[in-house]
Parts: structure tokens; sequence; C-alpha cells
């Protein structure tokens, strides 16, 4: 517990430095593929239209996603923790070495694919969202419940493959406001599009009112 | 690494207990909701027919996958691990006094939904199969590569929903056998059964000339 007690306090100081340039934080975890990189990918072609938009990404192995970021001309940061199955406030600590906060107003980091523990690092970031695909079953809110008690937001992912699928979204959406009654929740698809104008017109507004 | 020597001289226990009983025993492991307790549901209800079955769940929280096997009348005991995100030999050590080896032909264990640590922890298993979602994207082996250098079968999973997929289930094959030459892989669908006989049928095959 020590371990995470370190790792509290440094990314509190994460987010006093975050504050104090005027950067907004966005973290997004989920299971591996249910697509964190594509609703960066969807989004950030729309916000960085008028806000300066930054990433940080986290992987166990390769630098691919931040590949991906860049192709769409987006500074980016690999972390590459060759092993560790979640960030930490220290490594993003490292990765802000090679940014400047002066010149970002909204800065995402991409959690590491794991349900599981990145729920108990703290990151400095002012929102935690947790994505979950339509193709996963409905059950992840009971069955990986940290992850959701732990995020402000949940993106319902894939909505395009339910006429393909037996899920059942209603269901999906009460065990995760059972797990977290304040999840505020958005649907979409990176595919088709939908539901990202509303995710990125909430996370803009949210971003000025924080700022 | 202490704890991992440790894992591994108890996991060669849980092997040796195992080989002296007859029984064959197959660890499932991948990301939460690829399908691990589905492909369960689907081969037990075949292998039972002549194999004397039966499983070891586990899960951080909820015997709900518990409930699913024992619905498909198979003896079943569920280990929540309550936080950690793996299952340890010792854990499985625990869960064997529940269960009659003498009466078990075929056992399996499910892991808990994580691609990365899991990787790391023997449980005493004879064969690891890690089951990948044609829904997760192409690039898992190359980002998660442990899981897969350290398993012997891979289940590509899902292949009923190519059709509405840009998926491209070669390139994920050629991912997959770069990281580890020696993969045997299987292709399901869960949903509509396809390629359930031959991994249940290469499954018997295996286990009777191990035992
Ligand atoms: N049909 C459909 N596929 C999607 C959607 N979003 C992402 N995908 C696909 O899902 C797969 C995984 O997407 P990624 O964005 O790489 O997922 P990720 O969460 O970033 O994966 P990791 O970083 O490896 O954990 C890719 O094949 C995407 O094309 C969607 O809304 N609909
Ligand atoms: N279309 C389709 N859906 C599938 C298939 N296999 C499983 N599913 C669905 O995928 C979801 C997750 O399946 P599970 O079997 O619960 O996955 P799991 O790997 O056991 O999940 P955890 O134990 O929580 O990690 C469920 O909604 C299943 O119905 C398949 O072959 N095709
Ligand atoms: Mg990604
Ligand atoms: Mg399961
Ligand atoms: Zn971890
Ligand atoms: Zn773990």
């Amino acid at each position: 517990q020590k371990i995470l007690k370190k790792n509290n306090e440094l990314a509190e100081e994460n987010r006093q430095r975050f504050d104090s340039h005027g950067v907004f934080v966005i973290s997004l975890v989920s299971s591996p593929g249910s697509g964190k990189t594509s609703l960066l990918e969807q989004s950030l072609t729309i916000l960085k239209k008028n806000l300066r938009v930054a990433v940080i990404e986290g992987d166990v192995q390769t630098d691919r996603d931040a590949q991906r970021i860049a192709a769409a001309d987006v500074p980016v940061v690999q972390i590459v923790t060759n092993g560790t199955c979640h960030l930490e406030a220290r490594m993003v600590q490292d990765a802000l070495r090679e940014m400047d906060l002066d010149e970002i107003d909204l800065l995402f980091i991409e959690n590491i694919g794991n349900l599981i523990c990145p729920a108990s690092y703290e990151l400095g970031e002012h929102l935690r969202v947790v994505i979950m695909s339509t193709t996963e079953g409905e059950d992840k809110p009971l069955k990986y419940p940290a992850m959701f008690r732990r995020s402000q937001v949940l993106v319902l992912n894939k909505v395009d493959l339910l006429p393909f699928l037996s899920y059942n979204l209603e269901e999906a959406k009460d065990f995760a406001l059972r797990v977290n009654p304040a999840l505020k929740i958005f649907e979409t698809s990176c595919t088709t599009g939908h539901g990202i104008r509303e995710w990125t017109e909430w996370l803009r507004s949210t971003a000025r009112g924080r700022t």
C-alpha cells in the first residue's frame, strides 16, 4: 500500500501542474480492443479544430497506438512499460518532460488495455473515462466493478454491431449504474460516427467549466 | 521475483498431483469478454458425453461464470480474488480441496479476464489456451506478446461477426505466429458452433496422448 500512497502523491503533483497551466486531462481505460485509440482518432479530429490537443499513450509493447495518433496530426508521447500492466503517475510525470503544457488545452492519457489494476493508480487526470464494447457482454461492470466505480464517464462503444449481437444495452447500462449511479453514459460507434458529436460537445463544455 | 519462484513451485506440485490422478488440465486466458465461458459452455456439452469434465472459475468479483457452468450440469468451483488481477497456483491448490481428482478426466481453469499478468503465473496446467476475439483488432499479439508466447493454442473466436467487421483474420494469425510460431490456431464461433467440433476433437486426442 506504500506504493499506492506514493503514486497518489505524484498524481497530486501532476494535477497541480495541469491546473497551473490550465490543461484539462482525461484518461481512457478499457479492456484490450474496446476502442480507446479509435475513440481518440474520431474525437481528436473534431476537437483539434478549435482546441490544442495532445495525447500520452501507454502500452506494454510497441508504439502502434502512438503512430495512429501521430497520423491524425496530433502531438503524442508513447510510454512503453515493457510488462507493467498499468500506467503510474511517475510514468506520466516523465512523459510530461517531452511536452509543453502551455501549448495544450486538452490532454488525453490512453492507459494500458486492462480493466483491473489501472483503477488503483491515479495519474492526476480530471476525468477518467471507461470504455465498454457491446461485444464484451453486459456483465463487465459487475465482474470488474472497481474500474466502473472509479470512473466518471462510461462510453458504450461499437453500437453499430448491435443488430448482429444478442447484447442487451439497457441491462449493461443498468449494471453499470448499479455499480456507480453517478456515471455519465454515452453510446458511440467509431465506425459510423454515431454519438461522437454529443461526446465531444460534452467534453468541450466540461473542460471549459474547469479551466 | 521471489513471488513467481514460490508460485512456480506450487504449480509444479499441482502438476504432479494432476499427473498422478491422470487428469489433463487446460487453462483459458483472454481479455474480458473474448468468450472464455462461452467456449466452455459449447465445448463441455460435447466433451462430457464421454469424458468426466470439471471447471475451476477465476474472477475478481461474482460467481456469475460458475453459475453458467453449473447450469450446463458440470462440476465447478469458483475462486473470487476480490481484486487480484490473476489466478495463482496457491488459489488453484485451495480449490482442489473441493474436488475429487479421481472423478475427473479433463479439468478446465478459466483465468481472470486479463491479457497481461496471468501470463507470468503458471497454475500447473498442461495446456494454456489464449482466446482472441475478431472484435478486438488484429494487433493484440504484438501489443500483449507475453500471453501469446506462453500459450500453446490460440482460439480466434466470434468469427460469425466477420461479415460486419473490417477485421483481417490472416493478418491477426500472422501477428500471432510472429510472436509464437508454435501456436496451434482454431477459428470458432460460440453462437453458430463453427469450429467447435475440430477444437474439441483435438482436445480429446491431445488429452488421450498425455495421460
Ligand atoms: N465495429 C466497430 N469496430 C470498432 C469500433 N471502435 C473500434 N473498433 C475496432 O475495434 C478494434 C480495436 O480498436 P482499438 O481502437 O485499437 O482498441 P483499443 O482499446 O485502443 O485497444 P488497445 O490499445 O490494444 O487496448 C479495431 O479493430 C477497431 O477497428 C466501433 O465503434 N465499431
Ligand atoms: N457473436 C458472438 N458473440 C460471442 C461469441 N462468444 C461469446 N460471445 C459473446 O461475448 C460476450 C462475452 O462472452 P463470455 O463468454 O462471457 O466472455 P468471457 O471471456 O468469459 O468474459 P470474462 O469471464 O468476463 O472475462 C457474451 O455476450 C457472449 O454472448 C461468438 O463466438 N460470437
Ligand atoms: Mg489502443
Ligand atoms: Mg467468463
Ligand atoms: Zn497492473
Ligand atoms: Zn495481476
